[in-house]
């Protein structure tokens, strides 16, 4: 996980650091912090340990901004997308930004939500899918999958307007 | 142009570590 997220972290720099427009840098900005705020997560996540209630409602909220940022990341691909003028990976960045609201933002947000609810009215909250959660790993790969399509888009794109 | 190839390589990097997350 945490070499995952530092993969993310690195590749979420280098991409801000090719600076388009001032709304694409503003949002890139948050997503950086978050970024980064993950990769210090999952190395927390190493230790198991009992955390006090404060702290997981702090996770769960956290859990909460990383999915927002997950979609603000794709709006900014889509502006990048737009800026560049290439109208067909724009087109499929927008998809991609559905398929992570609708398969990440939405089931785990809410998830986190009653989580933070939880913690703060004093309940434990434990959610166990078991045997089920291996079946919906492949649902959870499926914007993933769409990411790595848009980037080829992307690519083909930028090939296309290079070779006229 | 240039930009949107530069941009290739880091969402690569991004989508492998999500899937290293997952």
């Amino acid at each position: 996980d945490t070499l995952g997220a530092v993969l993310i972290m690195v590749g979420v720099f280098k991409l801000s650091a090719i600076a388009v427009q001032d709304r694409f840098v503003t949002l890139m900005r948050f997503v950086k912090v978050v970024s980064v705020l993950v990769v210090l997560n999952t190395i927390r996540a190493h230790f198991i340990m009992p955390l006090p209630p404060l702290v997981v409602a702090a996770v769960n909220l956290f859990g909460l901004v990383t999915q927002v940022a997950i979609v603000a990341f794709c709006v900014a691909m889509r502006w990048f997308c737009e800026e560049a003028g290439l109208s067909w990976p724009a087109e499929s960045w927008k998809f991609t930004t559905k398929l992570f609201i609708i398969i990440y933002l939405f089931p785990l947000g809410l998830l986190q939500l009653a989580g933070l609810v939880a913690v703060i009215s004093g309940q434990s909250s434990n959610v166990n899918l078991g045997p089920a959660g291996l079946l919906l790993l492949p649902v959870f790969v499926v914007p993933l999958v769409h990411l790595f399509v848009s980037t080829s888009r992307m690519k083909r794109g930028a090939e296309t307007i290079v070779s006229g | 142009v240039d930009s949107v190839t530069r941009a290739i390589t880091p969402l690569r990097m991004i989508f492998w570590g999500g899937l290293l997350c997952i």
